[in-house]
């Protein structure tokens, strides 16, 4: 919560470190982080979705090989989806929030070409229209 | 608790 704060503009990155460290340290750390930061990314606030996304991208980068499996499972992409489809929260998300969830799942298509269902879920947000260029 | 190789995962959401 205190990592996510809408009502702080600027990252918290003392925060953010000490909510990966919490992750590495939980044995449950892996397989619920993903899903709380879900929830943040799905809020109506803005900042606070967009502050869920930093600390998203830091964990990828900093929560080791659990985590990064979780997030590359469709139970998490999926998450992900609802805030850009029309079909579920995207005509009241922010156009900021869904800019930056694209350009986080197309960074991951990047960076871990390996991971088939990132890239299943990319194309078909391609397909669908969801995602333009 | 969940297994180190938890692969249990759901379908692709249509959209």
């Amino acid at each position: 919560d205190q990592a996510t704060d809408p009502s702080i503009p600027e990252e918290n990155w003392e925060c953010i470190q000490r909510f990966c460290e919490q992750v590495n340290a939980a044995t449950e750390g892996p397989s619920l982080a993903p899903r709380l930061l879900a929830h943040k990314i799905q809020s109506p606030q803005e900042m606070e979705a967009l502050h869920a996304l930093t600390v998203l991208e830091t964990c990828v980068n900093n929560c080791g090989q659990r985590f990064h499996n979780e997030i590359a499972k469709f139970r998490f992409l999926n998450e992900l989806i609802k805030v850009l489809s029309p079909k579920y929260y995207g005509t009241w998300s922010s156009e900021k929030v869904k800019l930056r969830i694209t350009e986080v799942l197309f960074s991951w298509t990047v960076w871990f070409p390996q991971e088939v269902k990132i890239r299943d879920a990319y194309q078909m947000l391609k397909k669908q229209g969801i995602v333009k260029e | 608790t969940v297994s180190f190789h938890d692969d249990s995962d759901e379908d692709l959401l249509n959209v």
